[in-house]
């Protein structure tokens, strides 16, 4: 387990750090394992220095920036062992409009890696118009579920 | 493996039959607050072998069952069912000799769950076994729920390691 | 200890069922004390019941529809002792936009009752047209803050 | 008691001083992730005797200080004062002789922490009292900090009715 865990460590380290690059457009970041000598016991941590800024462990930094760092991690083990379909619910709420962009970014940037199928739950005008198509969950009955298609001209129109 | 299609049946509050299709890129879902959204992730990830019911937001499994409302009775069992080409065969060794897989996961009240694979029932380790890449659990990487990026930012060092099993 | 308790979650489960059906424009909702017969040693459990919908437990609702339930009755704690002056920091992220307008319709109901300031701190659009008045925050020098006023014209072309 | 202006100096991101002049009604914060709009949140409750660094999102006390950054030293002290109109006279008892009151808290590094009230010192329970109403603390309802609220919503019944004893 311990050659396995590191292996893994080092190549998601790799990725988590070109993939925080690219989300804040600058700066650098890293993992650690810390609290302990032996990777099976240690505890991981996160260091981060967004540009402009001092070196700091994740929990210093803000609400948006401690958002896209994790989905930077987050992404980094994905793509260690891409699966065939990535759900993701929300993710985008605490990000401004910058980030929003750059989140978008880096899911077309997953596209193009490998194949799999995105579906991204959000409530973001920008996210939206981001998507390649678009479902409508309503409930015309109270309590009932319906999907319906949303035609992404009409997004278009809601933001213009 | 490209999963193709997600259909609903009785699950939660889409009581009525409901085909999501999934197409490649990025396909997004929007609706007001508490229109079902969220449930349709709880039903991959259910369909994918969940047995825990706190992570299906339920306090029993048959909570996933559609408990009725207001002009439509509670039903008696719930279905998920999950369309796959494998025509570049892809999958787990036994599962490869498919060009087609649909899995189906049912729930009926005081019976319990079983699963079907291409019409022929399976265990639960079978379907388990199929998604092993796809790694549907709480700290899974391809299944992002509601407040879970919360949860990760607020788990102490030790805890927050587990992200990386996935990629061991 | 007992006495005070008792009449302090009374008078907060009043307000809050007030609360909880002006936000969801209907429903109703109730506060429990369980697990134990002793309100010193009990547990509090807040029973919902959105428009249309079935009686549950708050973790049962969407994201949404809790966060607006928090809300109703962190105000209700709030009302019970008005202070000078509240704080909030993105607690709107996870509401849609006509649960936006209901929030901000609170703010100004409870603008009304008391003589309390309210900051409000947001990335919302229409959050951002229903204040009196707005600050901005920017980092022009990275690193470091400095605090600008905003004027609300020029927010309301944002969205127009 | 009606609050009247926040000034920070040297505070975390805030190390030029800075005026937030507080009108009635709803005052709106804005701008982009990490330019320092919690800060001020946090500036507001380390004001009101906060002692716990972990809710001032700092390791020890004196991560509130500014820490230096490219072209722009570390400063060796912060400050942060309420201005109150007390015209009313609605203070707590000993505080109410006084038609404007001002509560200045300043960290220095390696000496710690002091209060000051209209310019003389006070202790930290002193300025407790005047702030009882404000309850600033963790499950405070007039302070709600950035993710509270999902904290919140994840607590067991037994924790959620800290809540209550505010009003009580
Ligand atoms: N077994 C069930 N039978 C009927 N309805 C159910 C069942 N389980 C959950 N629901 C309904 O589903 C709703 C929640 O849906 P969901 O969490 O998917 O909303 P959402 O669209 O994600 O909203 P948000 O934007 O607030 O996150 C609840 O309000 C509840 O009424
Ligand atoms: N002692 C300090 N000295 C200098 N800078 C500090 C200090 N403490 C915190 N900061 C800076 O403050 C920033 C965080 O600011 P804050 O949390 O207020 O952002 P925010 O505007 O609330 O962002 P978001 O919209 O993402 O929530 C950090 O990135 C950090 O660089
Ligand atoms: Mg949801
Ligand atoms: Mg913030």
């Amino acid at each position: 387990g311990r050659q396995k865990l590191t292996e893994a460590f080092t190549e998601v380290n790799r990725t988590f750090q070109t993939l925080f690059t690219r989300l804040f457009q600058g700066g650098k970041a890293e993992l650690a394992l810390v609290d302990s000598t032996d990777p099976l016991e240690a505890g991981l941590e996160i260091m981060c220095q967004p540009p402009g800024k001092k070196v700091t462990t994740i929990s210093l930094l803000s609400g948006g920036e401690q958002t896209l760092t994790a989905l930077a991690l987050i992404f980094a083990v994905f793509l260690s062992n891409p699966s065939p379909i990535c759900l993701m619910d929300e993710v985008d709420a605490p990000l401004d409009d910058a980030n929003i962009e750059k989140y978008c970014d880096i899911l077309d940037f997953m596209i193009n890696e490998t194949n799999t199928r995105f579906i991204v739950i959000t409530h973001n005008i920008i996210t939206i118009t981001r998507m390649d198509r678009l479902f409508g969950v309503t409930m015309m009955e109270p309590g009932v579920s319906q999907l319906v298609g949303v035609d992404l001209t009409r997004a278009e129109e809601l933001i213009n | 493996m490209d999963i193709t299609k997600l259909r609903l049946l009785g699950f939660k509050s889409f009581v009525d039959s409901t085909e999501v299709e999934i197409l490649p890129g990025l396909t997004g879902i929007v609706g007001p607050n508490g229109c079902g959204k969220s449930n349709i992730i709880d039903a991959f990830q259910w369909l994918m072998g969940e047995s825990r019911p706190s992570s299906m937001r339920a306090s029993g499994m048959e909570d996933v069952i559609f408990a009725g409302v207001e002009g439509r009775s509670p039903r008696n069992f719930a279905e998920v069912t999950l369309e796959i080409d494998n025509s570049e065969q892809k999958a787990a060794s036994e599962f490869n000799r498919h060009k087609e897989i649909e899995i189906t996961r049912k729930i009926t009240r005081e019976i319990g769950s079983s699963y079907r694979l291409n019409g022929k029932e399976v265990r639960a380790r079978d379907v388990q076994t199929l998604f092993a890449d796809f790694s549907s659990g709480s700290n899974s990487s391809s299944l992002i729920k509601q407040g879970q990026i919360a949860e990760l930012l607020n788990m102490k060092p030790k805890d927050r390691k587990k992200i990386l099993e996935e990629a061991a």
